[in-house]
């Protein structure tokens, strides 16, 4: 079962998730544990990796104008921070008490913790781009509805025009993100929902053409049934695209769908 | 980018720091 949400940050947290487990379980197994090799030099790497990432993610935060993520990025980076702080220490006191089992678990919870503080920032980051592909779809959704002012074949020309780019680009965007995820049910759902709108496209355009066709024609008749069909399909496109900005936002599995 | 580039070093280097905290207990185990 996928840990980690997207494969971009699957590829770059997985490996080390693995490794701390590991290292959990020796530390578990070895009961009084061997002496401590002299870990001050790996521990600067890190705390200079830390200090490179908090540079720039305070400028990405500073820069963005994602207000969610200028609050949640400075979090994460606290968190990875206060966790590069606990290693140094615990290296500290496992130089001089290489069998130190609280400076041990120290250095174990302070690994968790780069780790921990690491993927919030990277879903931080994610949830940011994630917020880009939803205001595309409520753009499309806002657009669906001015289908029902369209009432002659002009009017529908430039309609399907305006339509078109935001519909294409959230179309792409969907399917970029689905082939993202490691959720295969959410990929799923994410694909449905785009087939259907889809394939929805040439009926909206359908029902319009029918409701101006209607509309112009001497008697009208079957102006209502030709309305309501429009509307219906709007609906559904509407609803598609909801559903779609709903699996956006899944970020934890759900076990039912797995099961 | 810069931040996936930054984050990728932290993975690395504490892969790193563990791999050297594991490998006296693995001795042990």
């Amino acid at each position: 079962m996928p840990v980690f949400h997207t494969k971009l940050i699957e590829s770059i947290l997985d490996p080390v998730a693995q490794q701390i487990s590991q290292l959990v379980i020796l530390h578990e197994q070895a009961e009084d544990g061997a002496a401590m090799p002299d870990l001050t030099q790996p521990v600067s790497a890190v705390a200079k990796a830390v200090g490179n990432l908090v540079q720039v993610g305070r400028q990405t935060s500073a820069t963005s104008t994602d207000k969610v993520l200028q609050e949640e990025m400075p979090v994460a980076l606290d968190r990875v921070e206060n966790a590069s702080i606990s290693l140094i220490q615990a290296a500290k006191t496992l130089r001089q008490e290489p069998l130190s089992r609280s400076a041990r678990d120290i250095l174990i919870n302070g690994a968790r913790g780069i780790l921990g503080g690491t993927s919030a920032l990277l879903l931080s980051l994610d949830q940011a781009e994630v917020r880009k592909i939803i205001r595309i779809c409520k753009g499309v959704q806002e657009y669906l509805a001015v289908a029902e002012v369209v009432e002659g074949m002009e009017d529908l020309i430039v309609y399907v025009k305006n339509l078109t780019p935001g519909m294409t680009q959230m179309v792409k965007m969907v399917d970029g993100r689905q082939a993202e995820l490691t959720h295969q049910v959410h990929r799923n759902m994410l694909i449905a929902s785009k087939d259907k709108i889809k394939n929805l496209l040439p009926v909206l355009i359908s029902s319009i053409k029918i409701f101006v066709t209607t509309i112009q024609s001497p008697g009208k008749r079957g102006l209502d049934e030709a309305a309501s069909n429009r509307l219906y399909v709007v609906s559904q496109m509407y609803l598609e695209i909801e559903e779609i900005i709903r699996v956006l936002q899944l970020t934890t599995y759900d076990e039912d769908d797995w099961n | 980018e810069q931040i996936l580039e930054a984050a990728k070093c932290i993975a690395n280097a504490t892969s790193a720091l563990v791999k050297a905290a594991s490998a006296a207990q693995k001795e042990l185990v």
